[in-house]
């Protein structure tokens, strides 16, 4: 028998990179 | 006959390419949707961002692309982000795909992203449009 294995589930937010714009203000 | 790609499952991946953008990978989304990574559209990710408390889409647009000076498997491509056309570079490896709003997945090199993640892929230009995320009530 062959145990199902639970399939990672990823957050959407990974999957864009987090360019934060420096503020000069 | 051409030779099919080997599957990207079970190989390994460069440290630097995350585990999700192969494909198949599920993602889920701020509402609680379930979705491939392949099947992903832009409204996917704007209303998750939408629903987010903390999180916003913001628009960064392509300027450069360039190849890295330390390794020729990274790329730098350099983005006007936001409102405030802020400028920032990322160093990433040639293949990792970013989204490109309207179109879906675009990398440096689409022919190793689809040869190493499956992952349809379309060339990331100068003047492509991508979804990037910053932090609401940024100050």
């Amino acid at each position: 028998n062959v145990e199902p294995r639970s399939v990672p589930v990823f957050p959407w937010h990974s999957l864009v990179p987090f360019l934060a714009p420096t503020q000069s203000d | 006959a051409p030779s099919a790609p080997p599957p990207p499952s079970g190989a390994a991946l460069p440290p630097s390419l995350p585990p999700y953008f192969v494909k198949g990978s599920i993602i889920q989304l701020a509402n609680g949707e379930l979705k491939r990574v392949e099947d992903l559209k832009t409204e996917d990710f704007i209303q998750s961002a939408e629903i987010s408390s903390d999180l916003k889409i913001d628009s960064s647009t392509v300027e450069r692309i360039e190849g890295s000076r330390t390794s020729p498997d990274f790329a730098v491509v350099q983005f006007s982000v936001g409102e405030h056309r802020s400028q920032v570079s990322v160093e990433v490896l040639v293949e990792y795909p970013f989204f490109v709003f309207g179109q879906g997945w675009s990398s440096c090199c689409p022919d190793r992203t689809t040869q190493l993640l499956e992952l349809p892929c379309t060339k990331l230009s100068v003047g492509d449009v991508c979804i990037s995320l910053t932090l609401k009530n940024l100050k």
